[in-house]
């Protein structure tokens, strides 16, 4: 499970302090399918990220899967960012001189997986984003859309219990979209906690659950009643 | 006017051919405002980096305002993007060392406007995408949509007559997106070229001409009667 309490996420830039997260609360059982919507700036990627363990609290807690992640040393995080979670980065991050089946298998083979056996994971995880011919593109011979969905299938690879999306398919034409919204849906039906970020309503709607954000703070969740 | 004839692309990876571009033809008068649309990987970025003169056919030939592009020199070339095409990028291609404002002022300073005059021209194109208070943010303290709307400001800098954006919204609510589509809809009112494309069916539609891409290839073209 996902718990945050009280947390607040603070920038400062240039002496003004910015509230990129409010004091918020929020918790989600582990196999929740939720969705984040709200305006561009009002602090998604900002939950995300520290959903994510990409990122810590100014102030408040996070408690995931029964542990204090504030306690964590950075190497327990590592682990936790490794195995428990998988993220799809709004802008990627796929590495620019591996191509396409290698970005995927990275993580396996940072884990000691033997070479051949990641490739062939990888291979599969590729398929499943319908993207075999691009195994040997490295990310700048890849469509925007394209590079999206091997940061999907990376994301999936390590077959971790919680999936946290930020804006999967903002650069995918509706069909290719869909393909990869049933991809993520079908882990949540195994069990897995699916959170999507997104600025598609039809995507949000999808959710059995749709917080929506405006300026650091949750103007309404429909688990409590005001969708 | 732009005129692509006979145009194709063609990439080699891993000794396999792949035809971004298939013989196409096209022809946009000056002030037309097209959109393009089409899966992903069909060619849309490709397309549109041809038009913008980042990138030269393989084959065929590309005719802008009377001159054969294919003939210009690399310098003639940079001025053609410094003054005639404003180019926003589907992954923004902001400079991540500077701020807001100097990222959008950088074409007018590179141009020799005095830094003053520069500073204030960027100020009001950042006002017109609604972001004066990230003046100072450099991207990685922006949210994705807001680095996109910077490269939209960017783009419109030097008034060129040509606007060429790629998924100019496809980071944005549905709110900020239809105000970025105003601002670009108004520039296309004063007579200004606007080619966009998009994945969003909703902003294809706003578009006095539709243009369809699959494989390469124009699928259909509302010009000619066949949307
Ligand atoms: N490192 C940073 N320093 C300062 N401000 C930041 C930083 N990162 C983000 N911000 C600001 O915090 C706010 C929230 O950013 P965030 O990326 O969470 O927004 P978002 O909801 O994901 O937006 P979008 O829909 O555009 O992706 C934004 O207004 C942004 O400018
Ligand atoms: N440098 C390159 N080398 C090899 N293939 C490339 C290169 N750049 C693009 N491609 C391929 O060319 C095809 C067209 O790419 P393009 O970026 O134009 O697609 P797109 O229509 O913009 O897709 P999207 O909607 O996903 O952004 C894609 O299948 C892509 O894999
Ligand atoms: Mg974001
Ligand atoms: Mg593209």
């Amino acid at each position: 499970m996902i718990r945050l309490t009280d947390v607040s996420r603070v920038y400062t830039v240039g002496g003004q302090e910015l509230r990129a997260l409010d004091h918020i609360n929020l918790t989600i059982q582990t196999g929740e399918y939720v969705s984040i919507m709200g305006p561009s700036g009002s602090g998604k990627s900002t939950l995300l990220n520290m959903l994510g363990c990409l990122d810590r609290p100014s102030s408040g807690t996070y408690e995931l899967d029964g542990q204090q992640v504030g306690n964590l040393s950075e190497s327990e995080l590592a682990k936790v960012r490794r195995y428990r979670i998988g993220f799809v980065f709004q802008s990627f991050h796929l590495i620019k001189r591996l191509p396409a089946l290698e970005n995927i298998a990275l993580p396996l083979i940072l884990d000691g997986v033997p070479h051949d056996q990641a490739r062939d994971r990888a291979r599969a995880a590729l398929d499943s984003v319908g993207l075999l011919k691009r195994e040997h593109h490295r990310p700048n011979q890849m469509s925007g859309g394209e590079q999206q969905r091997i940061a999907i299938a990376r994301a999936i690879i390590m077959d971790p219990s919680h999936l946290l999306a930020d804006e999967p398919t903002g650069n995918l034409d509706t069909k290719s979209g869909t393909g990869i919204v049933d991809l993520l849906e079908d882990l949540n039906k195994r069990g897995k906690t699916l959170i999507v970020v997104t600025h598609d309503p039809e995507m949000g709607k999808r959710a059995k659950r749709a917080v929506r954000m405006v300026d650091g703070r949750f103007a309404s969740d429909s688990a409590q009643g005001g969708a």
